[in-house]
């Protein structure tokens, strides 16, 4: 009876500065809501599987976090989405990447692990995988957001000024490596 | 990067996460979030696990299955182990981030070696708790 469930929204350096006390309420809310989404599954007695999609599910449909609906933007300007998903009972998994048109990612990735012999489904075959289980697409368009779009412009904004500043291939590549971990993390 | 980790009234455990990738990325660039073991673990012996931080380092350093590994073949509880792989040698050269994990019995740890990581668990019989800082 020892049920418990933990969720996260992703880690990094978060500017306390630009972080106002109404922006913060708004991250504790959406926190808040995920955790007893996936609580209240579990106090009934639904699997950790159920809970935990849950909790993803409002994250993901939430344009406060990098998935689903708040995804970043490419460098060309689009989304790619990625998900994955484990039961510790009978260690079966299933995963999808780059994928560009699932409103829900997490639940494509299950749909692998419970309704494919594969565990990990990439690109437009993912795709076609989620088309045969009935999840309908969505344009990838459904995943802009002002913000994320203003963090592209000032990410290309530094990518082309090493660009310019390097003279030689190897240079460039010493450079983009350096100014790539600052993005890493989304 | 989103993620979750849960223990069912059955002692059944799981793990589940979910990213955008990165801002800007290029060449159809995958992190560790998709990849088991590296992002996400969890097997009813040791732990389950979701990460979320620099993708490039938790996929080599396979950190999501290695923290379960502490658990299950050193008899580590997941405090210890997820603390050893977030703040040990191998991520120490760049590797900032984070993970979420329960074990079998209900118990959570929260582990990052950021600034902050968008947080919340909660436990049977208990309220919610979240964090950033």
């Amino acid at each position: 009876n020892n049920f418990a469930i933990a969720i996260h929204g992703g880690a990094g350096t978060i500017d306390k500065k630009k972080f106002t006390p109404e922006k913060e309420a708004l991250y504790r809310q959406k926190l808040t809501e995920a955790t007893n989404a996936g609580y209240d599954i579990l106090h009934r007695g639904g699997s950790s599987l159920d809970a935990i999609n849950a909790a993803v599910n409002i994250l993901e449909n939430s344009p406060l976090f990098n998935a689903g609906k708040g995804a970043v933007y490419t460098y060309d300007g689009a989304h790619e989405l990625d998900a994955s998903i484990m039961d510790g009972k009978t260690k079966q998994a299933g995963a999808v990447s780059g994928i560009r048109h699932i409103e829900n990612p997490i639940n494509l990735a299950r749909l692998v692990m419970t309704e494919s012999v594969h565990v990990m489904l990439s690109g437009q075959g993912a795709e076609e995988f989620a088309l045969e289980q009935g999840i309908p697409l969505v344009a990838n368009n459904h995943f802009d957001t002002q913000s994320r779009y203003k963090a592209l412009q000032r990410a290309k904004k530094k990518i082309q000024a090493i660009e310019q500043k390097s003279s030689t291939p190897g240079e460039y590549q010493a450079n983009y490596i350096h100014l790539d971990d600052k993005y890493k993390m989304g | 990067t989103v993620g979750a980790v849960a223990v069912d009234r059955a002692g059944n455990i799981a793990a589940a996460t979910s990213t955008g990738g990165m801002t800007a990325k290029r060449y159809g660039r995958i992190g560790d979030s998709p990849i088991i073991g590296a992002g996400t673990w969890a097997d009813n012996q040791s732990c389950a696990v979701s990460a979320t931080g620099h993708g490039e380092y938790f996929i080599r350093y396979n950190v999501a299955s290695d923290i379960c590994a502490r658990v299950l073949y050193q008899g580590k509880d997941i405090k210890q182990a997820s603390e050893e792989v977030i703040f040990g040698p191998m991520l120490a050269s760049g590797g900032t981030g984070g993970v979420i994990v329960v074990d079998p019995k209900g118990n959570v740890a929260l582990t990052f070696n950021t600034k902050g990581m968008y947080r919340g668990y909660r436990k049977a019989g208990e309220p919610a708790n979240v964090a950033i800082f």
